[in-house]
């Protein structure tokens, strides 16, 4: 539905939105490597569709915290700039549940988001000692 | 910023782009408006211009509003989640979760926390998902357009600067372009999600 704001949504359909298809992935909070829960593979299917999980995987997930989610996670937590735990800690979690745009992050396994950032580099050769700056 | 492998783009022959909308969407003036108001955002950058035609099939930018599983085996999930796509150039789909609650007012809306209703603001997904459309990738700057997530209690529509460095790489700059944009701030917001926090999309 199109509203002028967000008073103008019907009582309703405002409790029905509070509903994130994600939200289910707070339950894994904790979890780390070697671990097993049920309900994970889930997690590793929205990885795979952002492409933290490489296209070419088969797909058939376990439930097992495997090094395929590690790496998954920790590519996010990079990507997001959050700390690089390899866990689902809080902030992580919180941040995969947010809604967001369905154009993947990665694509053929690489992460593109920091791709475009450019070095520049300034000298300055005056008198005194040589001056160097980098700027990224 | 970042492009799509191989870093496809618009051809030179295709500089004046034109859009359209799901005729079955019947969508108000109001509701296109909003995305007109997207397109002069990008249009201001770079010497591209973009014109609404009201003939769906050929035109260069399609934007329709969709449920589910619409055709291009990338299916929306309802309220929430995944909220919009587009294709790279020179494909120029643009497609929009239709069941989401999308606020269509110019200024956010009625100063209301968005995050409360779930609300989505569409001008800023549109802008973000005509980035796409013209050839951008996400981005890992939080405060940019093509940060792949965005505040739904705020009103996010304004081109950074690593927006239209991006964007200007592909296509070089509107000579009309003044130079000015919003610079990426130096203290960045961390979403922490729902419950009082603010939602991003």
């Amino acid at each position: 539905g199109f509203y002028p704001n967000s008073s103008a949504i019907p009582p309703d359909l405002r409790r029905n939105a509070t509903g994130n298809v994600w939200n289910s992935f707070l339950n894994f909070t904790g979890c780390h490597a070697g671990m097993k829960v049920d309900g994970l593979y889930k997690l590793k299917q929205y990885f795979k569709h952002f492409g933290y999980i490489p296209e070419t995987h088969a797909g058939n997930f376990t439930d097992d915290f495997d090094d395929i989610l590690k790496n998954a996670v920790e590519m996010y937590q990079r990507n997001f700039q959050l700390n690089v735990t390899g866990e689902l800690d809080d902030l992580t979690l919180n941040h995969v549940v947010i809604p967001r745009c369905g154009v993947a992050d990665v694509v053929n396994g690489t992460s593109t988001m920091h791709s475009g950032r450019r070095t520049y580099e300034v000298s300055f050769a005056g008198r005194g000692p040589r001056f160097h700056a980098v700027k990224r | 910023y970042s492009f799509f492998p191989g870093q496809p783009r618009w051809p030179e022959s295709r500089r004046d782009l034109t859009y359209a909308f799901e005729p079955r969407n019947a969508l108000t003036d109001e509701v296109k408006s909003v995305f007109e108001r997207a397109f002069v955002r990008w249009g201001e950058v770079i010497p591209l211009t973009f014109t609404r035609s009201e003939t769906f099939s050929t035109s260069d930018i399609r934007i329709g509003f969709y449920s589910g599983e619409h055709g291009d085996g990338e299916p929306f999930d309802g309220v929430m989640g995944t909220l919009a796509h587009a294709f790279s150039p020179p494909n120029g789909n643009f497609h929009l979760d239709e069941e989401e609650n999308w606020i269509v007012s110019g200024d956010g809306g009625d100063g209301r926390s968005l995050s409360e209703t779930s609300a989505i603001h569409l001008e800023s997904v549109a802008v973000h998902e005509i980035g796409h459309v013209l050839g951008l990738g996400h981005s890992s700057v939080q405060d940019s357009i093509m940060y792949p997530t965005i505040t739904t209690g705020r009103r996010k529509v304004d081109l950074t600067s690593d927006d239209v460095e991006g964007v200007q790489y592909l296509y070089g700059a509107n000579p009309n372009f003044n130079g000015s944009t919003t610079p990426p701030t130096s203290t960045q917001q961390r979403d922490t999600g729902d419950s009082g926090a603010a939602c991003r999309l």
